[in-house]
């Protein structure tokens, strides 16, 4: 009994539900740090999540376009991304955008006098954009009015030909472009989602005490794609163009966000430090396709306390990376046939239920007010297991079918 | 490669301290 405890989580059914109001937790404080309150883009703590411009997909369109993320960050690093910016600017925008759907959102402040805008909040991208008037060519529907750099006394164009414009191949994957001397970027995500614009200076307000003054983004005037009434994107990767870089010197390159455990309730992002004092850390490592991801290197899986046989290879063959903006984990194929093996054993207690999209174990609840599950643990380089939370366990389409939120990749070098 | 994917971080506190070149993580972190 007292094994199953430990290796277990025990669940009111309930508590997998999101709520159909916010529950806001209260953000924690690290001393002399900035923290912004980060919310799921379609719960209800979302002020994106009010109207037409940000009703919420249904979870197999999520995981749909999951799947299409996915697949651009594996295309980008085998070096077969052939998608040109001038491919993407002719497409029509339709469902399967890349960008993902399943992201996370936090306020920031942009301009003089400063406008708020709402990010999606992205550690696998790097440029920093937002929607700007006048909308040369096409704007989607955003909550926040959309920005107008004439209306403010601190945005600059950056000019062709400096050092900054040229630092938007990396930034961005894409080669830059000029209008009349003025740097012009382009950034699309996989398919059909993209920004192109102008590439700009602005202040940038996180909070009433950090203020960026020459903050570098992109002012979009073309921009196209499912971004749910999101102003744009908050680029946190590794690029020196991304925010991280260039707050370096006042936060070091240091971090930390919590998502929260449904999107009824909020997390936060802290920039200079983080608050927990039981971290456990393991190296980042460097993806040399694509050195802007965050790399880390998976060792190994547990699931119910028992700690799966995988050989070694199965990791170090693929590598892995760590992304807010992906839903799903991913594994090697060979690892997540073991989970989902070892898994299933510890639940057949449970009537299953179809598929949902990606997600093949899933299971039907209906009969249940608690359930137990087994707990599931990931090994990372240096010798660390990180339990994953129970709601990180499982994604719940409806009680009649909630599903094991783990799946595969098609091929191990992936 | 493999992705750590969001609905996996939830509860978690994530630190990415690029400087010291690491990632961590704290459970219960948020709470």
């Amino acid at each position: 009994g007292r094994k199953l405890a430990d290796h277990s989580h025990t669940l009111q059914l309930s508590s997998l539900l999101p709520s159909d109001s916010c529950k806001p937790y209260a953000i924690k404080a690290v001393e002399n740090k900035v923290s912004l309150k980060v919310v799921h883009r379609h719960g209800p703590c979302s002020q994106l999540n009010q109207g037409k411009a940000g009703k919420a997909p249904s979870h197999t369109k999520i995981l749909l376009q999951d799947e299409s993320r996915v697949k651009s960050i594996h295309s980008k690093l085998s070096g077969t991304n052939d998608v040109k910016l001038t491919d993407a600017a002719t497409l029509p925008a339709h469902d399967g955008s890349s960008i993902g759907s399943g992201n996370y959102i936090v306020t920031v402040g942009l301009g003089t006098p400063k406008k708020d805008l709402s990010l999606i909040f992205d550690t696998g991208s790097d440029l920093t954009w937002t929607q700007c008037q006048p909308c040369a060519r096409s704007c989607y529907k955003q909550k926040d009015p959309i920005f107008d750099p004439s209306q403010s006394t601190s945005y600059t164009n950056i000019s062709c030909g400096s050092s900054l414009c040229d630092s938007l191949a990396s930034a961005t994957g894409n080669t830059l472009n000029c209008a009349s001397s003025t740097c012009v970027y382009g950034i699309q995500y996989g398919d059909s989602s993209f920004s192109v614009g102008f590439f700009g200076k602005e202040r940038l307000t996180l909070t009433p005490t950090d203020v960026f003054e020459n903050f570098y983004f992109g002012c979009g005037q073309n921009n196209q794609g499912l971004f749910g009434g999101s102003a744009g994107l908050l680029g946190l990767g590794r690029d020196p163009l991304s925010l991280v870089s260039q707050t370096s010197q006042k936060y070091n390159k240091l971090f930390s966000y919590c998502l929260p455990s449904s999107s009824s309730s909020t997390g936060f992002l802290t920039f200079g430090g983080y608050s927990s004092k039981s971290v456990k850390f393991t190296p980042l490592s460097t993806i040399s396709a694509g050195p802007s991801f965050y790399g880390l290197d998976f060792t190994g899986i547990s699931v119910g306390g028992s700690k799966l046989s995988i050989s070694q290879s199965v990791f170090s063959t693929a590598g892995a990376i760590i992304d807010s903006g992906t839903v799903i984990t991913r594994l090697p194929p060979a690892a997540y046939s073991a989970l989902r093996s070892a898994f299933r054993q510890l639940m057949t207690k449970y009537p299953t239920a179809p598929a949902l999209s990606i997600l093949d174990t899933c299971y039907d609840f209906t009969n249940y007010k608690t359930v137990t599950i087994p707990k599931i643990g990931l090994f990372f380089n240096g010798g660390i297991e990180v339990d994953i939370d129970a709601t990180g366990i499982l994604y719940v389409n409806k009680i009649s079918q909630v599903c094991l939120a783990f799946a595969g990749n098609s091929d191990a070098s992936d | 490669v493999a992705i750590l994917g969001n609905v996996q971080q939830r509860s978690l506190e994530v630190v990415y301290d690029g400087a010291a070149g690491k990632v961590g993580f704290a459970a219960g972190g948020c709470s």
